[in-house]
């Protein structure tokens, strides 16, 4: 029965029964896009499948990619008014070659009230990681610069388009390094606010959490004629 | 004029049974998230020639009853899905990424001889 469940699981497009380490949250539009398939399956509209109403794109596969980077501490900081470095990095090994990606977006969860009652303003700058990293070196070298921007309070989850960059990493997967995610401290300081900040600084690496929202199109699951009309 | 067929013949002709696939009996709901289950039902049933016109049946169930009444080694038409439709599954892969796709022809709508 082992070997059929394997038969069965390679057609679910799996290698073998996952054993997820812990139960993550699903995202609110992944719970609505569920709900309302299930609601058009009892009425028996099996039609739309491959086109998703709520991100107005075409698409029958999302996968929520957990990022898998490594939080960074170098000894001198790029910046003085540096806050953290993180590196992201998002394995889209997963996507079969026959997937179109129409959709990759970055979620930042920077924690509710992780900037409550905050002095300065703070800064999020985020940058392709474009040479590999070497020797001892303890922070890669940030390439191309995808984000420089200012970060209100209070925050949830902020987002970017990172379709562009996604298919960069798919067509050459060896080029996928990851992204270098600087959030840096704006204006200057004084010693109450400095102490603050360190607090701050502190609560955010706790609190951070990145995903990639990656949408995709299976053409052989998605026949032109069950494509929504434009 | 017709003849009532007999209530115990009735039953065991081909038509869709229940069937409810709950995924803690695979031992799935570590990983699936959603739905816990869903009705996926079966079909069963024998295909007699004398009704393959009206069990649902396809052009081919037909011209096969033919054949056997001419051979006989040809197989009876089979009871089998001819409407299905897809379901959608939210679950957790091994590098705990969530996922969301649907899957064609995993709930059994209509049954039919063919």
């Amino acid at each position: 029965s082992q070997f059929q469940e394997s038969v069965f699981l390679q057609f679910l497009g799996l290698d073998k029964v996952p054993s997820p380490q812990t139960v993550q949250p699903v995202p609110s539009i992944l719970k609505k896009i569920f709900q309302d398939r299930e609601a058009a399956a009892t009425t028996g509209d099996s039609h739309g499948l491959c086109y998703i109403k709520d991100l107005g794109i075409q698409g029958n596969i999302l996968r929520l990619l957990l990022d898998q980077g490594r939080f960074l501490y170098p000894k001198k900081p790029s910046q003085a008014s540096s806050c953290l470095q993180k590196l992201l990095y998002f394995n889209l090994s997963s996507i079969t070659d026959k997937e179109e990606l129409t959709m990759a977006q970055l979620g930042l969860d920077l924690g509710p009230t992780t900037y409550y009652k905050l002095g300065p303003e703070l800064e999020l700058a985020l940058s392709l990681v474009e040479e590999p990293h070497v020797g001892d070196w303890p922070v890669p070298l940030p390439g191309k610069m995808l984000v420089l921007q200012s970060v209100p309070w209070p925050q949830g989850v902020v987002h970017f388009n990172l379709l562009r960059v996604a298919k960069g990493w798919r067509n050459n997967p060896w080029k996928n390094l990851g992204l270098l995610l600087e959030i840096l401290v704006k204006g200057n300081r004084d010693v109450g606010v400095n102490f603050q900040l360190q607090d701050t600084c502190a609560r955010l690496r706790r609190s951070l959490r990145a995903s990639l929202l990656v949408v995709t199109l299976h053409p052989e699951q998605c026949h032109p004629s069950s494509r929504k009309r434009r | 004029e017709a003849v009532p067929a007999p209530q115990a013949f009735c039953r065991n002709l081909c038509h869709r049974h229940q069937l409810f696939i709950n995924f803690r009996d695979l031992g799935w709901h570590k990983w699936i998230i959603a739905p816990k289950g869903f009705m996926a039902n079966y079909c069963h049933g024998e295909c007699p020639f004398s009704l393959t016109t009206s069990l649902n049946s396809s052009n081919y169930a037909f011209m096969q009853a033919l054949m056997r009444a001419v051979d006989p080694e040809v197989p009876q038409a089979a009871c089998i899905p001819t409407k299905l439709s897809p379901i959608s599954m939210l679950y957790q892969d091994n590098d705990d990424n969530v996922i969301l796709r649907h899957y064609e022809d995993m709930v059994v709508d209509e049954c039919g001889c063919g």
